[in-house]
């Protein structure tokens, strides 16, 4: 079983 | 006022057509240095990054900056309306609430003009500038188009693993398993055909492939594909234009 990681997990808001 | 014209209608609808099935809702910013955007997919898990700088457009103007929010596909359905090799202008004023779409046949004399409503689009800014990556692999869009294809058929994710001398793809479904390597070469005669591979660490990373499948709509905007990898940010799909780019980040999926 995969689990998809999302963006936010990286990326801090401009 | 922004008044870009682009030589060709074509590069335009090619660049929008990229992108605009995987996010619906665009901010382009345009500033003296060109157009630019960045969009994330409804799932948070792709973001596209665009830039059309003025050496794309035969001839280009914004003096002040102007953020025009587009709706995708009411812009697609105008830009099916003009010619592949029309010219096409993007005519905005400082504050619009409108985008003029200019499109004029050079052989013939007909013109035509389409006005698309903007949006208000509330959206995130993410930093996504200054990530370093562990390999950075260039080949033929074509081919890497190809490999996500057909490895698609046989499992949602896609394996890819990089070592020195190849870069190794890998899709491990219920009906079976494929895989396909690729190995660097130079090609002197055909350089767009070359394989490149940068290393600093290897690399062993799994995909979506659904998102895999909405990145390779990028290329028929430039022969060539470069990947960048690494394990601690999200990969960077990248398609060069003339000047500009559009780039994809893909956040990876994990084994449980």
């Amino acid at each position: 079983q995969t689990l998809q990681i999302e963006l936010q997990n990286y990326y801090v808001q401009d | 006022m922004l008044e870009g014209k682009f030589e060709e209608a074509s590069l335009f609808k090619r660049i929008i057509d990229s992108f605009k099935d995987c996010v619906q809702l665009v901010n382009f910013n345009c500033n003296e240095h060109g157009i630019a955007a960045q969009a994330v997919d409804d799932s948070r898990v792709l973001l596209v990054s665009l830039s059309i700088g003025t050496e794309s457009f035969q001839e280009f103007r914004c003096d002040r900056g102007v953020t025009l929010g587009v709706d995708l596909s009411s812009l697609s359905k105008i830009l099916r309306c003009g010619n592949n090799n029309d010219n096409l202008t993007l005519i905005a004023d400082d504050t619009p609430d409108s985008v003029l779409l200019l499109f004029e046949d050079t052989k013939k004399d007909r013109i035509s003009e389409y006005s698309l409503k903007l949006m208000d689009i509330d959206a995130d800014f993410l930093d996504i500038e200054g990530m370093e990556y562990d390999t950075v692999i260039t080949m033929p869009s074509a081919e890497f188009a190809k490999v996500v294809r057909d490895l698609n058929q046989l499992s949602d994710s896609l394996n890819i693993l990089v070592t020195k001398d190849t870069v190794k793809f890998v899709a491990e479904g219920d009906i079976g398993s494929g895989s396909v390597i690729v190995k660097p070469h130079t090609d002197m005669d055909k350089p767009q055909e070359s394989v490149k591979v940068e290393l600093d660490k290897p690399v062993d990373l799994t995909f979506g492939s659904k998102y895999l499948l909405d990145i390779i709509k990028g290329a028929g905007l430039s022969d060539q594909i470069t990947i960048k990898l690494s394990a601690e940010t999200p990969a960077l799909f990248e398609f060069s234009l003339q000047s500009g780019y559009l780039q994809f980040f893909l956040a990876p999926k994990f084994n449980e």
